[in-house]
């Protein structure tokens, strides 16, 4: 791809968009640019259609990173992942069958402007950047702000709170636009996986409530599969489990609005590490944490082909 | 540095609460001083015998520590100069840029 792109290091929000400029040039065969909307601050919220266009309709996996800026990490791995599909696709059997069979939909960057903030005012800014009429601070958590038991539990009224759920559900044009493209493709769409840190947890619904998702048994024996796969690269254990009693009950969160809307397999990983560097993970452990992700979210995939 | 969060001596501190009292002091804590905590992602989410991470800013040290320490609640620095860790994080990358 981009000829001298480094992988292994963090990128601006103007690096990463000129890199996807790039493939959408470069690749059209197996790459389409398109924006699906506006930021707060008026930035295009890009995403990526990557596959082969070897039939008219095929499924799809939504994969966006980057809801909370401060969590470099993630688009870090949506970047990692178009890269690895795009340098395997003629030689790996799993990635050629995945490209021809399925489209992927990736985002890496969700949070465009906390993103940008947090490369130019405040490391660890996470939230939006959305002004408040009434108070004094900015932001929503762009992942409090979905339709889905939105600001219970888990989630604050508070505008300057980190976990702010908006003044109402998805009053951030960042979330309005991903969720229309949702609606829009819901029949399409069999996974959605949305890529946080960290924990070291591979979570599936429920976040608001602790209670059983009706099709368990196939989510949790690909979260098993998942983390294992994971596991075997470097032996980096992650937890798995509903997000309720894995790690917190939070409403409002985009993993269960994916759900609630008819994607039977809604995943959020919270990748490294589990608090030695925190936020702060070195761009020397974004090869390695990339790399067993992968394996994670390609046996996912797999299983999304198989029967469950 | 380019972030402009000046960030010299601010630390990521970790607490685990032992006990109900302990998880209710944090929480309370927390809650007051505003601080930035890394995990969970809010105070209500602190409970007993689950780590929670909090960046304590300079100014907040002297008064945050000294507070856990009276309230015989046991924390650990994970990160004692973030603003050095930030600058870590992307140290591969001046080094590779020399070479």
């Amino acid at each position: 791809s981009l000829p001298g792109y480094n992988y292994e290091v963090y990128h601006s929000l103007e690096e990463i968009e000129d890199w996807m400029h790039y493939l959408n040039t470069t690749y059209s065969d197996l790459v389409y640019m398109f924006s699906v909307g506006k930021s707060y601050e008026g930035r295009p919220l890009y995403v990526l259609k990557l596959g082969k266009r070897s039939r008219p309709y095929k499924k799809a996996v939504w994969i966006d990173c980057g809801i909370h800026a401060r969590e470099w990490i993630g688009p870090a791995f949506c970047q990692w992942f178009v890269k690895e599909a795009l340098q395997t696709y003629q030689t790996d059997p799993d990635m050629r069958k995945m490209l021809t069979q399925l489209y992927f939909y990736i985002m890496p960057v969700f949070n465009v402007d906390g993103y940008h903030f947090s490369w130019t005012n405040d490391r660890f800014w996470r939230k939006t950047r959305s002004k408040n009429m009434r108070f004094h601070c900015h932001g929503v958590d762009a992942n409090r702000n979905w339709k889905v038991k939105w600001c219970d539990e888990g989630a604050s009224l508070h505008p300057c709170d980190d976990t702010y759920c908006g003044p109402f559900p998805e009053s951030e044009p960042e979330v309005k636009a991903v969720a229309h493209f949702l609606r829009k493709h819901r029949k399409q769409i069999k996974a959605y996986l949305s890529f946080h840190a960290y924990a070291q947890m591979l979570l599936y619904p429920y976040s608001y409530k602790y209670a059983t998702i009706p099709n368990f048994n196939c989510v949790e024996s690909a979260a098993y599969n998942a983390v294992n796969a994971l596991q075997s690269a470097y032996g980096v254990r992650y937890r798995y489990g509903p997000a309720s009693s894995t790690l917190y009950v939070s409403s409002g969160s985009s993993m269960d609005w994916a759900y609630k809307n008819g994607i039977p397999y809604a995943f959020a990983f919270e990748l490294r590490d589990t608090g030695h560097f925190g936020f702060l993970l070195p761009e020397m452990l974004i090869k390695p944490t990339c790399t067993e992700t992968m394996l994670a979210v390609k046996n996912i995939t797999l299983h999304l082909l198989k029967k469950c | 540095s380019t972030l402009g969060a000046f960030l010299e001596h601010d630390k990521l501190i970790r607490v685990v609460p032992e006990s109900e009292r302990e998880t209710q002091i944090l929480r309370a804590a927390f809650n007051r001083l505003k601080v930035d905590l890394w995990q969970p992602s809010s105070p209500f989410h602190i409970v007993e015998g689950a780590f929670a991470d909090v960046r304590v800013p300079q100014n907040a040290t002297r008064s945050l520590l000294p507070f856990l320490q009276q309230a015989n609640i046991q924390y650990t620095i994970l990160i004692s100069d973030l603003q050095q860790a930030i600058e870590n994080q992307t140290a591969g990358r001046s080094h590779r840029s020399r070479r």
